[in-house]
């Protein structure tokens, strides 16, 4: 563990409350993509099998749990408790041309030809465009709320601080992983565009809007 | 090449 992967790690809860309270204080999911919501809980789901396999520590086996049991603790908000405040309308981005693809680039690129293996490596690179239908929202409505923006903001961020882990790991430790730097880099990159208006507009107190 | 036996990694 170093500081990097453990900012990363925090950002990442933060993201997760930030959204959670964002939509129990406002009873409200507008402006969230479910799709979105929906491909976390898959990413979780597939990533973290080997939960009950093999036990790296206490602080790893908590955090899959959180983030497992909140991924579809989201999904029961938004489509059930919160179902009437969804907007469906404008979360139209198509799952399957992210699924598909990312689907058979897992049985082609992987580290080992195993079940355990592909669907981790599924997980990973599915990760990296997760949060297309959610920025494809933000952009058919050409805006989002603050808070959201916020919880945006913290979860582009977890990736990009894994990105110096990996950096410090590969100089500390010697450890490379391939396919987590490349997914983890496209996953930041499709973050540009957001970071800048956050950082242009939100922190300086205006509403995060996209020219029209 | 050596497989990463495990993911630490969340």
């Amino acid at each position: 563990m170093n500081v990097f992967r453990l900012l990363g790690d925090m950002s990442h809860l933060l993201a997760i409350l930030i959204l959670l309270l964002k939509m129990w204080k406002t009873r409200s999911c507008a402006g969230i993509s479910g799709k979105t919501q929906i491909l976390f809980a898959l990413v979780f789901t597939t990533r973290y099998l080997d939960l009950f396999s093999s036990f790296i520590s206490i602080y790893n086996t908590t955090m899959k749990l959180f983030f497992i049991a909140s991924s579809y603790f989201t999904i029961f908000l938004m489509y059930s408790k919160f179902k009437a405040t969804y907007d469906s309308n404008h979360d139209s981005f198509r799952m399957e041309f992210l699924v598909v693809p990312v689907g058979g680039l897992a049985f082609l690129v992987n580290h080992e030809f195993l079940p355990l293996e592909i669907l981790w490596t599924f997980s990973i690179y599915l990760e990296s465009v997760a949060i297309l239908p959610q920025l494809f929202m933000v952009s058919k409505t050409g805006e989002a709320e603050t808070i959201t923006s916020h919880y945006l903001f913290a979860l582009g961020s977890y990736r990009l601080l894994y990105i110096f882990n990996w950096v410090y790991r590969y100089y500390f430790d010697g450890f490379f992983d391939l396919i987590a730097v490349v997914a983890g880099c496209v996953q930041t990159i499709l973050y540009c565009d957001f970071f800048y208006l956050y950082i242009t507009k939100v922190l300086k107190g205006k509403k995060l809007s996209l020219p029209a | 090449e050596d497989v990463l036996d495990i993911h630490d990694e969340l």
